[in-house]
């Protein structure tokens, strides 16, 4: 990240009197007319004329009073023209940071606050939250406020507490209780400056209600009653039973449900609740018998609508209140017990036939009445006659077909009983069943109609003989009869074929179709998307290799590689088209040494960068794509509570141009921060570091060309996986044994410089496959970076790691590396670039504190092992 | 070279003090 010291103003003041408060200059003044200008928000944009610049001295004045809430930065941009107009320098930009005073007071987002909590909740029991904000700068003393709780009513004892920092008022005890205080009134106070005696105030009121928890057990008002009934009768209103809670009136935590406990065996009474005044009303639903029930005991219980809270719910028992009924006798009526009767008439029975007996019983002794005279009521055919002393019921006269037809069988009549003395009067049902057995079905005859026309419709008559040897014909029993004729039986039976018919075909029937039989319906797999054969028509399905089982000494072996998506390296023309000369010259060393008679074709589709198309291609290629998504998320979650709030660019590169050694698929991460478009920095830079700056920088990158042909492409370099990249940390890069000549050069940089925040964690990139990360968060100034963090899975604090692997001739690289001509040998030379800000080059590579100079240096590190060595390199610093 | 200097307002013995900008590598 690039930035530049801004300038600072300090809101609400006369800043002039500091003028100048900058100054430009421009070399060119030393030989030509320079003047200066300046552009930009408080110069020629408003608020306009902020800002005035001295056109032949470069001097800029600020001439106004300026408000940080209103604009909290200015950018001047500086321009130094000739006389013709012409820009004689880049433009530069001035960023003038306008520093806060404390003018203006925190501000609630309400007048009135309202909240409210359970009574006898748990203390530290959060109600609420206060909201207030001030409009000074944010994360600065004058906009952090404090709260405090001013006042409360009822001031008996404090019961909330307030946090001061985020305004959230908790309980302070679990000794709220509603039946005592319902409400609460607080008074609170908001300061900036965290409180301090200078800072500014505001005050806003809290308003928190108790609410009701069912934690009051009802009661009646009294513990016992008397009533009396009489027997036989109901009551709607027996007695009013109120019931006293202290819980909040008209909710389930008051209303009372009472209930029987005992003595209402008999079901006959019932309470009912007046839920608007907690009254019981104790009802009687089914009459008392008083030869059977004298005195009962009823015992009942109270209980609320609502649960009990759990804190009493321990102290609840049922207490019974009892009341005692006496039921009082009542002289009662003759009744008939049971009410009707049921008696069975044939054909046979003569007159005053003596069908039976049904007399009325005297409730009050429980025997036949003597007080009473029966009479026929409703009495349908005149059937029946009653003796109206004995209440037993005779035949009339014989019953007729006549009458047994006109009452279909059944008799129902009715009989009274009257009492003259009470003049009261009981009534019972007669039933009487008339047996049709002797009544004689004679004959059945079917008689043909003459209708030609319709000769299936018939008419059925009956002769019926009875008793009275009369013949009585004619009476239709069944009219408009259906007939079949033969061919309607015939249709009929090759229906009933045909029916049975279809189950057979249908089990012979192949529904499923035989495999190769053409069309049918297809029986869609379990698991499967239907008719979705992904790679049935295509051919196998791609398998992930896993890297550490490739041989390799296996010539086919980057093929292998990019079947499996993994972006592995050429190291031909395409770094050296952005190589300085050194690196050029090295990689076409590089080239020559560890070159392999394969295509050019094999990797160009993984080269690049990781841009969006080839992001489409690590989809397909088989990079894991949550962790790439992960990764840049939580890089962009690092970066956002960055200082002034800059926006980040992340760029992350796929190293595929790394080359042997390299664990397989290398990621690099670069970001740069900033509006700093003056990028001659980059030409410090290596190349990789450039191509990441230009990537972030969103210029576009040229692609890498096409191999040269003439020039014979090397193998890349054996593929490790990614955890192989740990002996590197102890200076022990991991070298296939088949690639003996390799050079492993690595580049490392650490940043310094105030402002650095706490890196965030990354996820081990390692558990992810083959892709290793290097990360490139910026760390806190506590961390002292080593140089000896090659350790990807624990390096915070590395940007970018080049590794170059190949032999190099020539005995003198960038002036600074005596390389031995590794060609046909075996040595290994690593190289560590550390860009560290020292102004010494310590060959220990023990680097001073990065945070104390903005100063960066790169220090090279050039560790050679003795030749000979394959594979377990050690190397030593 | 086109260079731009800042006053230091916070120099102890209240003499004017102009620092350059410089970037910086963080």
């Amino acid at each position: 990240e690039w930035i530049k010291f801004a300038a600072a103003c300090r809101e609400g003041e006369d800043n002039s009197k500091r003028n100048p408060i900058a100054k430009i200059h421009s070399d060119c003044a030393a030989n030509q007319q320079v003047t200066y200008h300046i552009s930009g928000v408080g110069i020629d944009q408003p608020p306009y004329g902020i800002f005035v610049v001295n056109q032949k001295t470069g001097e800029i004045n600020i001439t106004s009073i300026v408000d940080r809430e209103v604009t909290p930065f200015f950018i001047i941009y500086c321009r130094a023209v000739n006389a013709q107009g012409q820009d004689l320098e880049r433009v530069l930009e001035l960023r003038v940071r306008i520093l806060d005073i404390n003018d203006n007071p925190p501000v609630f987002s309400m007048s009135t606050f309202l909240g409210q909590i359970e009574e006898n909740s748990n203390a530290n029991t959060l109600v609420m939250r206060l909201n207030a904000t001030d409009a000074d700068e944010p994360n600065n003393l004058n906009s952090k406020i404090a709260f405090k709780i001013i006042s409360q009513e009822p001031s008996d004892s404090p019961m909330f507490i307030i946090n001061r920092n985020t305004g959230e008022i908790r309980t302070m005890n679990n000794f709220l209780d509603r039946e005592q205080y319902g409400q609460y009134s607080l008074a609170v106070r908001g300061s900036d400056r965290d409180g301090g005696a200078d800072g500014m105030s505001a005050q806003c009121e809290c308003s928190i209600k108790i609410l009701d928890v069912n934690d009051n057990i009802p009661y009646t008002e009294l513990s016992s009653y008397s009533i009396t009934v009489k027997e036989n009768a109901l009551y709607s209103e027996l007695l009013k039973i109120r019931v006293i809670d202290l819980d909040e009136e008209f909710s389930a935590n008051w209303i009372a449900v009472i209930f029987f406990i005992s003595g209402n065996e008999g079901n006959w009474f019932a309470i009912e609740m007046n839920e608007r005044t907690n009254v019981g009303i104790l009802k009687v639903i089914k009459p008392l018998d008083y030869e059977a029930v004298k005195n009962l005991q009823l015992s009942i219980g109270v209980r609320n609508k609502a649960e009990f809270h759990h804190s009493i719910m321990s102290r609840y028992k049922v207490t019974a209140t009892a009341i005692s009924v006496t039921v009082l006798n009542v002289i009662e009526d003759s009744v008939f017990r049971p009410g009707s009767k049921t008696f069975i008439v044939t054909r046979n029975m003569e007159q005053n036939y003596k069908v039976g007996e049904f007399v009325a019983i005297d409730l009050d002794t429980g025997g036949p009445s003597t007080t009473v005279r029966y009479v026929m009521g409703n009495n349908p055919a005149d059937l029946l006659a009653i003796d109206s002393k004995t209440g037993i019921i005779t035949l009339r006269k014989k019953v007729t077909w006549d009458q047994y037809h006109m009452l279909n069988g059944k008799y129902k009549g009715t009989i009274l009983s009257i009492d003259d003395a009470l003049q009261r009067t009981c009534t019972g049902t007669v039933l009487v069943n008339l047996e049709d057995g002797d009544w004689e079905i004679l004959k059945t005859t079917t008689i043909k109609a003459d209708d030609r026309d319709k000769p299936e419709h018939t008419t059925t008559f009956s002769t019926i003989k009875n008793t009275d040897d009369r013949v009585i014909t004619g009476v239709p029993l069944i009219k408009d009869n259906v007939h079949f004729g033969p061919a309607g039986i015939g249709l009929l039976i090759m229906g009933f074929l045909v029916l049975g018919l279809v189950p057979f075909l249908l089990i012979c029937c192949d529904c499923g179709g035989a495999p190769g039989g053409g069309a049918g319906f297809e029986p869609v797999p379990e698991c499967s998307d239907g008719a979705i054969h992904s790679w049935a028509v295509e051919g196998p399905q791609p398998q992930l290799m896993d890297l550490t089982q490739i041989p390799l000494d296996n010539a086919n072996v980057i093929e292998c590689v990019d079947t499996s998506g993994v972006y592995t390296n050429e190291y031909c023309g395409r770094e050296t088209q952005d190589m300085g000369e050194e690196e050029r010259m090295r990689g076409f060393e590089l080239t020559d040494a560890v070159k392999t008679p394969r295509g050019p074709e094999t990797c160009q589709e993984y080269s690049g960068t990781l841009r969006r198309n080839s992001m489409r291609e690590c989809r397909e290629g088989g990079l894991n794509m949550n962790f790439m998504e992960s990764y840049f998320c939580q890089k962009a979650y690092a970066y956002a509570d960055e200082e002034e709030g800059r926006p980040s660019n992340d760029c992350l590169l796929i190293y595929d141009i790394e080359g042997v050694g390299s664990p397989a698929g290398s990621v690099g991460c670069c970001s740069f921060i900033g509006e700093d478009l003056d990028d001659s920095f980059l030409d410090n830079l290596g190349p990789k570091f450039k191509k990441l700056a230009d990537i972030t920088l969103g210029k576009s990158v040229e692609p890498y060309p096409d191999l040269d042909p003439s020039c014979p492409p090397e193998s890349t370099g054996p593929i490790y996986p990614p955890q192989e990249t740990e002996p590197l940390a102890s200076g022990c890069p991991p070298l296939s044994p088949c690639y003996g000549t390799t050079t492993v050069i690595s580049e490392s940089t650490y940043p310094s410089g105030p402002g650095v925040q706490h890196p965030m964690p990354i996820p081990d990139p390692l558990g992810y496959g083959n892709v290793t990360v290097t990360e490139s968060y910026a760390t806190s100034g506590t961390l002292k970076p080593s140089v000896h963090i090659h350790d990807n899975r624990h390096a915070s604090n590395v940007l970018v790691t080049e590794r170059v692997v190949g032999p190099i001739s020539g005995a003198d690289l960038h002036g600074m590396l005596e390389m031995p001509d590794l060609r046909d040998g075996s040595n290994v030379i690593v190289t560590e670039r550390v860009i560290a800000p020292s102004s010494s080059l310590p060959t220990t590579l023990t680097i001073s504190d990065p945070r104390e100079s903005s100063n960066v240096v790169v220090t090279e590190r050039v560790i050679r092992p003795t030749s000979g060595m394959m594979g377990t390199l050690a190397m030593h610093p | 070279e086109f260079q731009i200097q800042v006053r230091d307002y916070n120099t102890k013995n209240g003499t004017i003090k102009w620092h350059s900008i410089k970037r910086q590598k963080r």
